[in-house]
């Protein structure tokens, strides 16, 4: 009825969810984004520290070729993007000199458009 | 587009490397 | 339709080889053919995925015209990103 937890559900969150230094895992925590282009204005994150486990955004890229399967939520059309690009990247990978995709798409360059 | 190129171009360079590649894009892809 | 996505496509293409273009010369170092291809795909879907926010963002705001706020509005997730677009956008309305 509240947002905030009752007394139990505060008990039972400490004893199951909660990281403790006891359970000897690293707190995770995203990689900070750094512009090359903007000024960098995104807060400093506290605990950029040796005691957080840095996720890594691209480790896993390579398996994000295809969508995985679902539940309840469907993926976005930015997954799909993202599977796409990735896709295509895998059919580039090992070309040499000529871009299949500049060889397609340099026909339909019209300079009025630029 | 620069901001891509840039990190591209920074990926490329902390290999050792004078030329952006393909894989130099891809390993950026995400957190872009 | 296909005819003008694919002319927009080869438009964007041709920025993008623009811009890497001045990046390489900045930063001395050469773009492959395949990776300028890979930044022109992602920023073409990625003006997909623009282009349907803004028009939802004008819609709720029950306009047929989208503006600068629902530009602004593309950026709120970054700082830097908002920060950079606030500043044109008072440029140009200067």
């Amino acid at each position: 009825e509240n947002w905030c937890l009752t007394s139990e559900e505060f008990e039972e969150w400490s004893r199951i969810y909660k990281l403790k230094e006891s359970d000897g895992v690293k707190e995770p925590i995203l990689p900070q984004s750094h512009f090359e282009t903007l000024e960098n204005m995104e807060e400093i994150a506290a605990s950029q520290a040796e005691d957080a486990h840095k996720l890594s955004l691209s480790e896993w890229r390579l398996w994000q070729n295809r969508p995985f399967p679902t539940h309840l939520v469907d993926h976005s059309a930015r997954c799909f993007h993202f599977i796409d690009v990735m896709e295509m990247i895998e059919l580039m990978r090992h070309e040499e000199g000529d871009c299949s995709y500049e060889l397609e798409i340099q026909p339909y360059l019209n300079m009025n458009d630029i | 587009v620069r901001e891509a190129a840039a990190r591209g171009a920074r990926q490329a360079q902390a290999e050792d490397l004078d030329r952006v590649d393909i894989e130099h894009v891809e390993k950026v892809l995400p957190q872009l | 339709r296909l005819l003008h996505t694919q002319r927009l496509k080869a438009a964007v293409h041709y920025t993008v080889g623009c811009l890497s273009q001045e990046v390489a010369e900045d930063k001395e170092i050469q773009f492959s053919k395949q990776s300028i291809a890979a930044i022109s795909e992602i920023t073409f879907r990625q003006c997909e995925n623009f282009a349907k926010d803004l028009e939802m963002f004008a819609r709720h705001g029950k306009r047929t015209i989208i503006n600068t706020e629902d530009v602004k509005l593309l950026a709120r997730r970054s700082n830097s990103l908002l920060r950079y677009i606030t500043q044109k956008s008072e440029e140009l309305a200067l």
